[in-house]
């Protein structure tokens, strides 16, 4: 374990606070993607398939609990919670999620580390976790304006990849063998889908002003 | 520290 992964974690937990806060609080999950939820629930589903079987530390397994649980948890609301359902941007949240779990399994067949159930949805869950979040940047570009809490998600779910980057250089400059090309390929793909984001992020706070995406 | 087979990384 290193700083920059555990800040990175941190982040990501921070991220799903943030979420969980924001729907909790304004018992509202308006301009949040649903599919986007459906998504990581999926992702940490099939991550942590070695849940019960690999036992690295309390600390690896107590995270993987709080993921798979907080994800389920997120998208139980969104589909069921009476309250919160009815906030949910149905016609905006449209984009065709089910392609990107299908093409992050073709990948994962075709580019894995090993020819093994658990390596392969393994690798499904790294390519589907880099494109997951399309579904809510779509959404966000049309519904044009990001209350605080989202953009605040957002900036955190993104930052905590930029973290694990990070973490991966000097895991690479410290341990003679560590290679990990498939997450760190795909690590610096999905931060950079927020490049944009995180840009007019950095505008709306320099200038305090609401964060405004270009539609 | 682990060998490659178990990610230890979340």
């Amino acid at each position: 374990m290193n700083i920059f992964r555990l800040a990175g974690d941190m982040t990501h937990l921070l991220s799903i606070l943030v979420l969980l806060l924001k729907i909790y609080a304004t018992k509202s999950c308006s301009g949040i993607s649903r599919k986007t939820q459906e998504l990581y629930a999926i992702v940490f589903v099939a991550r942590y398939l070695d849940l019960f079987t690999d036992f690295i530390s309390v600390y690896n397994t107590f995270m993987k609990v709080v993921f798979i649980a907080s994800s389920l948890a997120i998208v139980w609301c969104m589909r069921f919670h009476p309250m919160v359902r009815r906030s949910y941007d149905r016609e905006l949240d449209t984009f065709r999620h089910y392609f990107l779990v299908g093409a992050s399994f073709a990948l994962a067949l075709i580019l894995h580390e090993k020819f093994t159930v658990q390596e392969i949805f393994w690798a499904f869950s790294i390519y589907l976790e880099a494109v997951a979040i399309l579904p809510q940047l779509v959404l966000l570009q049309r519904s044009g304006n990001v209350d605080n809490l989202t953009g605040q998600y957002i900036f955190f779910l993104g930052a905590y990849r930029a973290f694990y980057i990070l973490n991966w250089i000097y895991r690479y400059l410290t341990e003679p063998h560590f290679t990990r090309w498939i997450a760190c390929v795909s690590g610096v793909v999905q931060t950079a889908l927020y490049a944009d984001f995180f840009y007019y992020y950095f505008i709306s706070w320099k200038n305090n002003s609401k964060l405004k995406l270009p539609a | 520290r682990y060998d490659y087979d178990g990610h230890d990384e979340l």
